[in-house]
């Protein structure tokens, strides 16, 4: 009964994953391959990025509240891939935030426990979703309609340029994982529903939780890689990785706020605000 | 609960658009 619960739950996830996540992995790769009728718009320089501008907008229409079309009306080149990155950013928060009420166990704990394990846990799912759309050569964006090379991300003035690079780093080592979206779903849920963040009141609740999928992973890891025998180890290690990212990543958005003209969405700013 | 009142909103109401 045990082992059917737990595969019922990696197969509820799987679901919840692909419902609330628009750009899915498979979806992912398959732009990244070049393999769509509308192959992604390469953003390479200042002069593509006007361009991307005007073909991007184009494609949205009726979508004016996009922030890669928003972000683009502003004047310097830094501010505007900012914005972008806060857009996508709040855009995933919101993602992440229904993916969470869908994992069994979630909705029932006290709400300010499900506010922490969300401002603790949606930048360490969110970097690992991001991986999902970086090859070593760049990042997709606008939903699969358009790819940042990393050469321009890393060509933009200081700190600006330190925002993704550590994110290309950290995703082509988990790349190299080969994971497929039934096991992201259960390595994001494992990531929001962690028992030792601060502040939580009830911490024994979502132990509970977090052992089911942490469980509920293990075994569909097993089955779903039966070759490679180390994944879930690697995978426990990648946790700790994350953790680190995002510790320096809250450090480098702390910096730029106070050192650049560039303002913080109000989202974000309540997810940073006394984080670690 | 006022230091994260998006977040909140979020976990109440569904699917509600977050502004930029």
């Amino acid at each position: 009964t045990q082992l059917a619960d737990l595969k019922t739950l990696a197969r509820q996830l799987h679901e919840a994953y692909l419902r609330h996540f628009h750009l899915s992995k498979a979806k992912a790769r398959i732009f990244l391959a070049g393999k769509t009728s509308t192959p992604p718009f390469v953003i390479h320089d200042l002069d593509t990025l006007q361009q991307a501008q005007q073909i991007l907008a184009t494609h949205m229409q009726g979508d004016e509240k996009d922030g890669l079309v928003s972000a683009l009306q502003e004047r310097e080149t830094e501010s505007r891939l900012f914005r972008c990155c806060q857009h996508t950013s709040v855009e995933t928060v919101t993602q992440l935030t229904e993916f969470a009420k869908a994992v069994p166990g979630f909705a029932n704990l006290d709400l300010n426990d499900q506010v922490t394990l969300l401002k603790y846990g949606v930048h360490e799912a969110f970097f690992t979703l991001l991986a999902s759309c970086m090859n070593k050569d760049g990042l997709l964006v606008a939903h699969g309609k358009g790819f940042i090379t990393r050469e321009f991300l890393k060509s933009l003035r200081r700190p600006f340029s330190d925002l993704l690079e550590p994110k290309f780093q950290f995703a082509m080592c988990f790349n190299a994982l080969q994971l497929d979206d039934s096991d992201l779903a259960l390595f994001v849920a494992a990531i929001i529903c962690c028992g030792d963040r601060p502040g939580l009141a009830n911490v024994s609740h979502i132990e509970f939780i977090q052992e089911s999928i942490i469980h509920a992973l293990q075994l569909h890891l097993q089955a779903n890689h039966p070759d490679n025998t180390f994944l879930f180890p690697k995978l426990l290690q990648k946790l700790a990785d994350l953790r680190q990212l995002v510790t320096e990543h809250a450090q480098l958005v702390q910096d730029i706020k106070k050192t650049q003209d560039t303002s913080l969405h109000p989202l974000l700013q309540e997810i940073y605000k006394d984080m670690y | 609960k006022e230091k994260h009142k998006i977040l909140h909103r979020l976990l109440q109401n569904s699917t509600s658009p977050v502004d930029l």
